[in-house]
């Protein structure tokens, strides 16, 4: 996360970090269930193969195991069939864990919005992540506000791009809070009444972050995938058990 | 390759013979870079000018977003073909040789777009260096130039009126980028020959119309996609199934869709929550006899909700007036089935003539524990 800063433990409980050997953490995620796991597609290009993944849950700093940590290997990796791996687009993947998580103030499931449930630009958000922060890779999750912007001025900013209703972006014009290498996967949640946090967004891709042109963060808009989710989360508990 | 064995950039490529070189291992590819689609060429191969190792490497690289954000500034007529010639290199497939481009067009390219390049503070690619490109008609080596039929714009520009290029992302933007507004007229779905949404004017790809993924607001584009007959009923990628095989517990759709949604509760008069099954196009309540608790838990962790539930049994169920309801057979196998409805079965008394209410709770999410208070 670029221009963000060091999250307090415990304050993000759905975040999580998908982890394959050697290399320890490569993406962001979120948990949305018990056994259920949200992130992007394009995490697993080149590893689709769940045996090589784990998740690990209730950590701050991704070099001290906490007392609150819990860690899951990888059942199922459902890639959306339409994920567009050339334009990036339809970037979302749903993980089934091997096992259910135990739920604690540490460990606990963020909610999904609604098909109809719309985040509206100028609304401010979170991003979350152990990515790049610009000048090093953190130990330390980040978190940084965002501010929603529209899709047609999003698709100002990227000429040889098209954002699709697939996609929300996020950012300040100035770019100074983004997202970047090693967030993706990782949710953009908004607080809702009653104190609730929903994922509206996660971290899919943008311009390169740490170069001098900047942009805002785009996103995986959740709303657009929640029947998908619902749906896929159905038939492999229901179905195909 | 100076043995038999192939380096596996060649894979088991019979271009390989024994007498090559090294050299000769890379093998022509067809061309995948979008933006260069449009060439008088269709093969290529790498590495590349620009050293990219791969078509994917270029697809990302800076100056395939250089060039044809450069090209709307209509500083020299070819230079997309130029650049493309450098980031997809011509490759002849029968002779597997490369065929580069002639150092005029390069120094052209150069001469004319550099200077435009140096008012942004930007720099003209470094390793495009122009005496590396053999002169046209020099000795024995083809080179490319180009002539009347090449295409100015890439597949990723919009070609405007006047003649310039502009970027298909700009084309009806709303802001005029063409000198002659060009770009920003014949805006209608159709004339992009893409689909319209009927209610929010959204316009999507004709592909995208009934294949199983809902892509307007108001889902038109997957209604009438099926055609079934009577006794069947259509699942969501609108294959026909026949009803009677509608959430009787066994998959009949390809894609599973006529065991998803078949269990709901349904609230009547009274605000009651009846556990209803819709199976074969026909909605049923449960009859009380032999229900468990665990079988509560189940149907409402099949419908997406959680938490304890609450079960009610409603008696003198005939005055109700629904006539329909499906019972948990009193014979019933042990083994723990993965869905309520797959337990159920029709045309049974119900002999406690009661049926099954059911409230569940959404499953707890989206919140942080509260900050901890801390003296300083």
């Amino acid at each position: 996360i670029l221009g963000g800063r060091t999250s307090r433990p415990g304050r993000w409980p759905w975040q999580c970090s998908l982890q394959s050997e050697p290399s320890g953490h490569i993406c962001g995620c979120v948990l949305i269930g018990k056994k259920w796991v949200l992130t992007v597609a394009h995490c697993f290009e080149g590893r689709e193969n769940p045996a090589v993944w784990e998740v690990v849950f209730g950590i701050n700093n991704l070099d001290h195991p906490s007392v609150f940590m819990q860690t899951r290997m990888v059942k199922t990796i459902i890639l959306h069939p339409r994920y567009n791996r050339a334009v990036v687009d339809y970037d979302i993947s749903i993980v089934e864990l091997n096992e259910d998580i135990n739920e604690t103030s540490y460990v606990r499931p963020v909610c999904l919005p609604s098909r109809e449930q719309l985040v509206e630009p100028d609304t401010y958000c979170y991003i979350t992540g152990w990515g790049h922060m610009g000048n090093k890779m953190p130990f330390k999750l980040q978190e940084g506000e965002v501010r929603i912007i529209s899709l047609e001025q999003c698709q100002s900013y990227f000429d040889m791009k098209t954002i699709t209703t697939r996609m929300l972006c996020a950012g300040y014009e100035s770019g100074t809070v983004d997202s970047c290498m090693g967030d993706s996967g990782g949710p953009l949640v908004c607080e809702q009444p009653a104190g609730r946090w929903t994922l509206f967004g996660l971290t899919s891709w943008g311009s390169v972050c740490f170069s001098k042109v900047l942009g805002p963060g785009v996103y995986s808009n959740v709303s657009h995938f929640t029947e998908w989710i619902e749906r896929q989360i159905y038939i492999h508990t229901f179905l195909l058990g | 390759c100076t043995s038999t064995s192939c380096p596996d950039s060649c894979g088991n490529s019979s271009l390989c013979n024994v007498n090559s070189s090294r050299v000769n291992c890379s093998q022509c590819e067809p061309i995948t870079l979008e933006l260069c689609m449009n060439l008088p060429y269709n093969y290529t191969n790498f590495p590349n000018y620009l050293g990219h190792r791969t078509q994917k490497e270029a697809s990302i690289s800076w100056e395939s977003s250089l060039f044809p954000a450069l090209v709307q500034t209509n500083c020299y007529k070819y230079l997309m073909f130029f650049a493309c010639t450098i980031l997809v290199p011509k490759c002849n497939p029968q002779t597997n040789q490369r065929i580069p481009p002639c150092r005029a067009l390069c120094e052209q390219s150069k001469e004319r777009c550099e200077s435009v390049l140096g008012i942004v503070g930007l720099q003209w690619p470094e390793d495009t260096d122009c005496t590396q490109f053999p002169e046209e008609n020099s000795g024995n080596q083809t080179c490319l130039t180009p002539d009347e039929d090449v295409e100015e714009c890439s597949p990723s520009h919009f070609k405007c009126r006047s003649g310039r290029c502009v970027l298909s992302s700009r084309r009806c933007d709303g802001q005029a980028d063409c000198e002659d507004d060009s770009d920003e007229e014949n805006c209608g779905c159709k004339e992009r020959g893409l689909w319209e949404c009927p209610s929010s004017k959204l316009c999507i790809k004709y592909t995208m119309i009934c294949d199983g993924f809902p892509d307007c607001p108001d889902k038109v584009d997957e209604k009438n996609c099926s055609f079934c007959k009577k006794d069947e009923l259509a699942c969501a990628n609108h294959d026909c199934v026949p009803h009677k095989g509608w959430c009787d517990g066994q998959i009949d759709c390809a894609d599973k869709s006529d065991e998803w949604n078949c269990v709901t509760v349904s609230k009547n008069m009274s605000s009651l929550m009846f556990l209803t099954v819709h199976r074969s196009a026909t909605t049923y309540h449960v009859c009380a006899d032999g229900w468990e608790e665990n079988l509560s838990h189940l149907a409402c962790r099949q419908m997406g909700l959680g938490g304890p539930p609450v079960t009610e049994i409603v008696p003198d169920y005939k005055q109700l007036h629904h006539e329909n309801w499906l019972n948990l057979p009193s014979e019933r196998e042990s083994k723990n089935a993965s869905t309520v409805h797959s337990l159920l079965v029709a045309g049974l008394p119900c002999r406690s003539n009661s049926v099954i209410s059911l409230l569940c709770t959404k499953e707890d999410c989206g919140r942080r524990p509260a900050a901890r208070m801390s003296k300083r």
